[in-house]
C-alpha cells in the first residue's frame, strides 16, 4: 500500500493546497510516484495543477460514494510521476449525504484499499508510492475520512496568532481519530508557511510553535514568496513555474526532510 | 428586527473574522448597537474580542439547538455598544447532529426572531440595530443557517488567484438560498482584503473583480497591514489596538460605505 499523508489544518488559508501541490511535485521529482487526492469542494489543488472543470469527469466524490475506484479516478498532470483525483463542487453535498450512513468515516480508506491489488503497474510494482490528500478547512467528515485513511498528517501552519489558536484542537482531533478510527495515525510534521523573518509576530509565533512541538516542526520554513501565489493562475506548481525562486527551493528541501523522516516510521 | 449581515466566503483565510471584528467595532463607534454571532467552531472572533474560553458558558451552539435565546447568549465586550455570542468547539458537532432534522436551515433565523420582542431595551428601542455573523470557511449547514437568517451577505475577498476561483460558487449559493430559504437575501458588497498595490497579481485580481461585479465592490480596499494581524493576540480589534494605522482607517471608511448602502435597501 502506498504511504498516505493528509495535509490538514482546519484554519483557513494557511497553505494546505499550496503545500500539497508543491510537496507532491517535489516528491515526484525525486522519483516517487505520487497521487494527490483533492478532497476540498473548492477544487483548488485540481485547478492549481491545470485540470480544468470539463476534465473532471470522475472525482473524489465518486470515491467516497463508492462509484469509482482510485485507479479509474486518477488523471495524469503535466508533472511527470504526479497524478490527481480531482474534486468537483458536488463534494460539498457528501457531508449531509454520508453522515446518515453508519460507516461514513472509512469511505476513503476502503476506496484506497480496494485498489491496491489492481493498482499494480505492468511490472508488478505499485502504481503509486505516495498519496497526498488536500483537506478542506474544517474538521468534519471529509477531513476525518482523510485522517482515517492516512499513515500520518502533515500540518501547514501560518505564523499568525489565529493560526496558532487552532493547533491544539487539531492535535486533539488527530488523537481522537487514532483512538477510534485508525491506530496507526501519526504526525509526520508541522511546516511553517508564508514565513517572513522581518515580521516580529511571525518570529514570535514560530518560536512558540517550536517550543510547544519540538522536533515535529520541520527545519525548513516556507518563505512568503509572490511567485508561489502567481503559479496557480498558470495551472502550474511553483517548482515548474519558477524553479529557482525561494519558494521552490524551500519545497524541494521540505521534500528531502519528509523523505528522511519517513525512514523513521 | 435588527439588520442582519453574514460575513461569508468558503475560501479560507480571506479576512472574514478580521472584517467582522473591525467592521463591528467601527459600526459601534458610529453609534449603532452591534451584536456579533461567532458561527465558526474555531472561535477566532470570540478570542479576537478578548472572550476567553472560560467565559463562553452559553454559545452559538446553544442558539442552534434552541437551548438558549440570543439575549441570554450575548456577552459584552470591551468595546462600547458591541456584544458577542461566542463560539465553542462543540459547534463543530452541530452539523452531523442537525442535518438529521427537517428544519436544519432555519435554526438560527428562528432564534433571532424569537428574541425580537424581548430584545427591547428599557426605553423600548431594540437592543441591537446590527447583527454580524462570522461564518466558517465552508458552504455547509452553519453558513447556510447564517444566510437564511440574514438580510444581506458581505463578502471579504483576498486578491489572490485561488480566492477568485471560489467567487462564482459563492454567488451561486447566495442565489440558491434566496430562491429556497430566504427571499430577501441580497449582496451588501464585496470588500477587497489584504490588498497590496505593489503586487501585480493583486492589482490584476482587483481589476478582474471590479469588472465582474461592478459597484458591488466597495471603493474601500483593506490594505495588508501588520498591526491588523497583531491586534488579536491582545484580544482587541485593530481600531482599539492602533487607531491610526492604515488598517483601522480603512475599516472606519468601510463602515461609512456600508451604512450609506444600507439606506438603499
Ligand atoms: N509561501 C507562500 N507565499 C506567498 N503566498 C502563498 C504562500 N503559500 C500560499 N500562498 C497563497 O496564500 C493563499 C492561501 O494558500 P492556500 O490556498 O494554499 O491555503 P489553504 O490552506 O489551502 O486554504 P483553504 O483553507 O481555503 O483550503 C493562496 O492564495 C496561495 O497562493
Ligand atoms: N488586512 C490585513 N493585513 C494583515 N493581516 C491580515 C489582514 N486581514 C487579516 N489578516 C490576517 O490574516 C489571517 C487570516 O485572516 P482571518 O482569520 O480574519 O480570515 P478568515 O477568513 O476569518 O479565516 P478562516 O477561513 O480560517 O475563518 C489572520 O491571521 C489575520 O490576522
Ligand atoms: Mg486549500
Ligand atoms: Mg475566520
Amino acid at each position: 500500500r502506498p504511504r498516505v499523508l493528509s495535509v490538514a489544518n482546519q484554519k483557513g488559508g494557511v497553505g494546505k493546497t499550496t503545500t500539497t501541490i508543491n510537496l507532491g511535485t517535489a516528491l515526484a521529482a525525486t522519483g516517487e510516484r505520487v497521487l494527490i487526492i483533492d478532497l476540498d469542494p473548492q477544487g483548488n489543488a485540481s485547478t492549481g495543477l491545470g485540470i480544468n472543470r470539463a476534465a473532471r469527469r470522475i472525482s473524489s466524490y465518486d470515491l467516497l460514494i463508492g462509484r469509482s475506484s482510485l485507479v479509474q479516478a486518477a488523471v495524469a498532470t503535466d508533472v511527470p510521476n504526479l497524478s490527481i483525483v480531482p474534486s468537483t463542487p458536488d463534494l460539498a453535498g457528501a457531508e449531509p449525504e454520508l453522515y446518515a450512513t453508519d460507516d461514513w468515516a472509512h469511505r476513503l480508506d476502503r476506496s484506497i484499499d480496494a485498489t491496491i491489488t489492481p493498482g499494480l503497474g505492468s511490472d508488478g510494482s505499485p502504481l503509486f508510492t505516495y498519496i497526498l490528500i488536500d483537506c478542506p478547512p474544517s474538521l468534519s467528515l471529509l477531513t476525518i475520512n482523510a485522517m482515517a485513511a492516512s499513515d500520518a498528517v502533515l500540518v501547514p501552519l501560518q505564523c499568525e496568532f489565529f493560526a496558532l489558536e487552532g493547533l491544539s484542537q487539531l492535535m486533539k482531533t488527530v488523537d481522537q481519530v487514532r483512538e477510534t478510527l485508525n491506530p496507526r495515525l501519526a504526525i509526520q510534521g508541522v511546516v511553517l508557511t508564508m514565513f517572513d523573518k522581518r515580521n516580529n509576530l511571525a518570529v514570535q509565533v514560530a518560536a512558540d510553535v517550536r517550543a510547544y512541538l519540538g522536533d515535529k516542526v520541520y527545519d525548513t520554513a516556507i518563505p512568503r514568496n509572490v511567485r508561489i501565489s502567481e503559479a496557480p493562475s498558470f495551472g502550474q506548481p511553483a517548482i515548474i513555474y519558477d524553479y529557482k525562486c525561494a519558494g521552490s527551493e524551500a519545497y524541494l528541501r521540505l521534500a528531502g526532510e519528509v523523505l528522511r523522516r519517513e525512514k523513521t516510521f
